[in-house]
């Protein structure tokens, strides 16, 4: 429920 | 990758170089936050632990360098070079306030409890404090030169054009990340006075001068 952390973004 | 985050990005290097060229050319870190600088240089190396282990693009890398090598050039100028400029008595939040919570947040909300995962939501808890210093500094001097407002215009804008993105990449890929949302609203709304000074004042060539 918290969702992913984003690899692309700074 | 969209506009906002490209924007996003473009306007965290601006503040960047707007600062260090303000100590560069000025030869003087007068009304900067060396506080905030320790914490911006902590955020991107607590976050940026992969550089070399996960690689992205060349893009996604060569900012990642930037931005390091940037932050600690700033600690340089603020701390050894130009250091008799450096307003100790001005500059005086508690980092320790700032750094236990993030860290202790990081290691009960993340998104995977291994060492990368819980560093980079250090990072990202962090950074949405990060600023509080610098701001702490320009209320308890009561004003800030123009070219540190510039700074702080772009460095707010960054975040604020990431919610955007966020936003946008949740309606066009179903993407979402709740921690570095809701820490990237928390930062951004940091600023909302700093902005709403920034509009009535500076941009009609007035100093910013805070209500005393």
């Amino acid at each position: 429920e918290l969702g992913f952390r984003a690899k692309d973004e700074l | 990758m969209n506009i906002f985050r490209l924007g996003g990005d473009l306007a965290h290097l601006l503040a960047i170089i707007i600062l260090l060229l303000k100590i560069w050319t000025t030869r003087s870190c007068a009304g900067i936050s060396g506080k905030s600088q320790i914490l911006f240089a902590l955020t991107f190396t607590a976050r940026y632990l992969d550089l070399f282990t996960n690689f992205v693009s060349v893009y996604n890398s060569v900012m990642k360098v930037v931005y390091l090598a940037a932050a600690y050039a700033t600690l340089y100028l603020m701390y050894v070079k130009f250091k008799a400029t450096y307003d100790h008595n001005h500059d005086t939040f508690r980092l320790e306030f700032l750094i236990l919570p993030a860290a202790g947040l990081a290691l009960i909300i993340n998104h995977e409890f291994s060492i990368i995962e819980v560093m980079w939501t250090f990072s990202i808890y962090l950074e949405a404090v990060a600023i509080l210093p610098q701001l702490f500094m320009v209320s308890k001097t009561g004003e800030a030169e123009s070219i540190t407002s510039h700074y702080l215009f772009a460095l707010g804008s960054y975040r604020a054009l990431y919610i955007v993105n966020w936003v946008y990449r949740y309606y066009s890929e179903g993407f979402y990340d709740m921690i570095a949302t809701l820490a990237g609203v928390v930062q951004t709304v940091l600023y909302c006075d700093f902005f709403y000074l920034y509009i009535t004042k500076v941009l009609k060539g007035k100093k910013l001068q805070l209500p005393a």
